[in-house]
């Protein structure tokens, strides 16, 4: 179950508020997975004290959209510390898919990529394999297929906080790259942190989604939890 | 290697110092719900008294099963319109879910144990984490309710209260989610944003 509470001292207008935390929990706390399950409990609140002595925050205060982009930074600073805690996690991965007709399309494979036992369980052994990406994007419940042209698809790995900079090109232009740097990709995987990026070629938008590896672990922990 | 990881975490996430917003304080307390004492009850109170009160926003699960506190304080939601709200209770070791009319009561008389203590009416919201299909125990709730909302000591809005309420609401998580930042906006006002998460399994969420 996720929970979260953000509490601001500004004066904001209740529908203003509203429109503000659901904002940001789409960009955010709706783009994670550890498991794939959703919760009964999973609640986010936010308070506006109207302790700090200025002007009351509308949708058409100029300050509107400041305040919005503020909180979305919060709230995807806290939902990614979810992500980094999963149970049993060594793994913390951003999949990035991007040029796709629109976030929706975009939300769905992200979200896909981030739910394949398949996939995670391959982070989880490190192995750059790409197939199972391609597999999970394929499945993808998109209501048309309009976000995806075979060639215009591509699928790399890139590489985070120690591997900054590093870039693994795993299908290019719908066409699988069969001479992997498997030493590169042995490298970039051995770090906590990875990133996929999913390049649909057929739109603008793009979606960003935080999820982590499946391990040993995870099946340990939740073997027995009732007890 | 397992502690490791953990410790390591702790030290890479967790921070140890923050800015909190103004007109709020909170405090947490162990009931005995979770074993060996660790804190499980947490309390959010919106302390700064302006006309129409603190403003309030939520999003909550779209599983259809929604669990009592969920139904309870959507409910609440809806009738004042994001207004008036001036406490948040929060318990975790038990989720109050998938417990039929039973929850309900359950988490209607944590509300009503919480106004009593605050003086206040239909003011008050829910969130609950834990184990699901399994009842409230509702003797120790109330005992520590009623100990830490008559404690006013219990209560701050300094960095050990929020680090202390953050981990009230943690149940498998490894490390307590507490982020604070200060924002200037154009214009020159000062502002403060304070988060607190709890979440490490079952998280997919799809909330509105």
């Amino acid at each position: 179950t996720l929970l979260g509470f953000i509490g601001t001292d500004l004066p904001i207008s209740a529908s203003a508020l509203q429109n503000i935390l659901s904002s940001a929990v789409n960009r955010s706390f709706n783009c994670i997975s550890v498991d794939g399950d959703m919760s009964t409990n999973d609640t986010i609140y936010m308070l506006a004290s109207g302790a700090v002595d200025t002007d009351l925050i509308t949708e058409s205060s100029e300050l509107f959209p400041v305040v919005k982009a503020q909180v979305t930074e919060m709230a995807q600073k806290l939902a990614q510390l979810v992500v980094r805690d999963g149970e049993g996690s060594t793994k913390f991965v951003t999949v990035h898919v991007k040029r796709a007709l629109n976030f929706a399309d975009a939300k769905v494979i992200a979200q896909t990529i981030s739910n394949s036992s398949l996939v995670k369980c391959a982070l989880y052994g490190q192995d750059a394999n790409w197939g199972r990406i391609l597999c999970a994007i394929g499945y993808a419940q998109l209501g048309d297929c309009a976000s995806l042209d075979e060639s215009t698809l591509n699928v790399s790995f890139v590489g985070v906080g120690d591997s900054e900079g590093a870039e693994l090109n795993l299908i290019v232009d719908g066409v699988p790259n069969v001479n992997i740097d498997e030493a590169k990709a042995a490298a970039m995987l051995a770090d906590t942190d990875l990133k996929i990026v999913v390049d649909l070629g057929t739109g603008t938008k793009e979606c960003n989604f935080w999820t982590c590896d499946l391990s040993h672990e995870y099946i340990s922990i939740n073997a027995d939890y009732r007890s | 290697q397992r502690a490791a990881s953990v410790a390591s975490k702790y030290d890479r996430y967790v921070p140890s110092n923050g800015v909190f917003p103004l007109g709020f304080k909170v405090g947490s307390i162990a009931t005995g719900v979770k074993k060996n004492g660790q804190l499980d009850l947490g309390v959010i109170l919106s302390t700064h008294e302006r006309e129409g009160g603190p403003t309030a926003a939520a999003v909550f699960t779209t599983n259809k099963f929604k669990a009592a506190p969920v139904v309870t304080s959507k409910a609440r939601l809806a009738k004042c319109e994001g207004h008036g709200i001036s406490a948040i209770v929060i318990n975790s070791g038990c989720a109050n879910a998938v417990t039929g009319e039973v929850g309900l009561q359950n988490a209607k008389k944590v509300v009503q144990l919480a106004e009593r203590q605050l003086g206040k009416k239909d003011t008050t919201l829910l969130m609950s984490t834990g184990v699901i299909g399994q009842h409230l125990s509702m003797d120790k709730i109330e005992r520590g309710l009623d100990a830490l909302l008559s404690d006013s000591s219990a209560f701050g809005n300094d960095f050990n209260s929020w680090l202390s309420l953050s981990k009230a609401m943690m149940t498998t998580d490894t490390f307590p989610k507490l982020i604070s930042s200060q924002y200037t906006l154009p214009g020159g006002t000062t502002y403060t944003l304070t988060g607190v998460s709890k979440g490490a399994g079952m998280i997919c969420p799809n909330m509105a």
